[in-house]
């Protein structure tokens, strides 16, 4: 079995979803039954469970739908593609998709919409698919299954208590999802302390280190989620220096002491990590304290103590003349900076719980917010 | 209508299965001939990656028992990558 990556899951036992609409191919009913014998497979084997929302926003949402239908992925016709599920989250995360363009059945004489949801809802509840060619999570849909006597595979199970744990029947388990050692996010989240080792944008999302983990955000979801560093870059180092991201290239770098990092998506690069004073810093400099890459002017900007240097992008070296004085440039930015960002024309500096909104055209600081604003505190 | 009976399937047969490595196997979508491609190392490992994947032999070529699992009705989820 495989999660997505980072392992999203929900991170609650009572999980609410809503039949949004029907296909005309089957009788309400039907499709209603389905879908609870579906959720009831996952149910018997972790302690999760489920109840149905007539309304509004469910954890959930279950819908039927031909060709383009509002997730920029299409359903492409009858057959081959037969629905897909998001993994869990806000909004379209946790959302099951099933394309309409198929004759959904309750038998196997067409698509076995109940075959097809338990191995979808896999998806919504955190399951990414398996290489097991007997387990509901394999990815290819068998018409010749024998309806009565389906039933998870061995895989399925190790992989949904994976992220679950057993049902609260077993006695060896406790009876809550199993938490790492991390700290409670949402507390840890929102305290007015709260300061960051680095913060980066990463393909449009915004992702803020702490320690062991970072907290990652998109603009379509009010909170964000929070996962391992290691979950997703197992080699990256915890407690970092500064992170940014050069768009054009779509890649991010990691700075810890005098080595960096180089990632795309959750792909590690090779022949990383490299020394820092290979961009050009000088040998006295140890670490860094914060990098931003600025994507319109192909300058990317590292803050040390008191001073910053600048790197041309498009040449590859760092520019003369530096170090300056970050407070000769930034104006009102005099205190030492621990992470820094670029987005929406503004360069955001992080240091301790506070955070400056820095308009680098008109070099004043816009606004000063508490660090976690990002949050939705 | 039948299945690999016409050269001018072999097209359509390299198309769908660049379609499904890109879809299903983060294979990167250059634009570029990839029936020329074909046979480069790494188009060759994706196709194994596949193979392997879904539990066939890993030929790294385009055979038959392939391109029957490629047209089975499956879910639209990748198989691997984020």
């Amino acid at each position: 079995f495989t999660t997505f990556p980072g392992s999203p899951k929900w991170r609650k036992n009572h999980i609410t979803y809503r039949i949004v609409n029907y296909t005309p191919d089957l009788p309400k009913e039907s499709v209603d039954s389905a879908i609870e014998k579906a959720l009831k497979v996952w149910e018997e084997v972790t302690p999760l469970n489920f109840s149905r929302l007539s309304e509004g926003e469910a954890d959930i949402m279950i819908s039927f739908a031909v060709g383009e239908h509002g997730d920029f992925v299409p359903f492409d016709g009858p057959g081959t593609v037969l629905a897909h599920a998001y993994a869990p989250g806000l909004g379209i995360n946790g959302d099951a998709h099933f394309d309409d363009d198929e004759q959904w059945t309750e038998d196997t004489t067409g698509t076995n919409l109940f075959l097809v949801a338990a191995h979808e809802l896999g998806h919504s509840l955190g399951l990414f698919h398996s290489a097991n060619t007997e387990a509901l999570m394999y990815p290819v849909y068998k018409s010749s299954t024998d309806l009565a006597r389906v039933r998870l595979s061995q895989d399925d199970v190790e992989g949904i208590q994976f992220l679950y744990g057993p049902p609260p029947a077993s006695p060896e388990v406790p009876v809550v999802p199993t938490t790492s050692s991390s700290p409670e996010p949402e507390s840890l989240m929102c305290s007015p302390a709260l300061s960051f080792d680095a913060v980066t944008t990463l393909r449009g999302e915004f992702l803020f280190f702490k320690d062991r983990h970072f907290w990652r955000k998109s603009l379509r979801s009010p909170e964000p989620g929070f996962y391992l560093i290691s979950s997703f870059w197992p080699s990256l180092p915890s407690s970092m220096d500064a992170a940014y991201e050069v768009t054009n290239r779509d890649t991010v770098f990691i700075f810890k002491g005098n080595q960096f990092w180089a990632v795309r998506g959750h792909e590690e690069q090779v022949g990383y990590p490299k020394s820092i004073h290979t961009l050009g810093l000088p040998e006295t400099v140890g670490k860094i304290d914060a990098a931003v890459s600025d994507k319109v002017k192909k300058k990317t900007y590292f803050f040390v103590e008191d001073k910053y240097w600048r790197f041309d992008e498009k040449k590859q070296s760092m520019e003369p003349g530096f170090p300056r004085k970050i407070a000769e440039d930034f104006p009102g930015v005099d205190s030492k900076v621990d992470a820094a960002f670029a987005a929406f024309g503004f360069f955001y500096f992080f240091s301790g719980s506070s955070q400056l909104e820095f308009d680098p055209n008109a070099k004043k600081v816009t606004h000063v917010l508490k660090s976690n604003t990002w949050f939705n505190c | 209508y039948p299945l690999h009976s016409r050269a001018g399937d072999e097209d359509s047969g390299m198309e769908l299965l660049q379609k499904y490595l890109e879809n299903y196997y983060g294979l990167a979508k250059d634009g570029k001939q990839f029936i020329r491609k074909k046979t480069s190392s790494p188009v060759v490992k994706k196709i194994q990656e596949m193979q392997k994947f879904l539990g066939l032999e890993m030929t790294g070529k385009l055979d038959s028992s392939t391109m029957d699992v490629m047209l089975k009705p499956r879910c639209g989820v990748p198989d691997v990558g984020g």
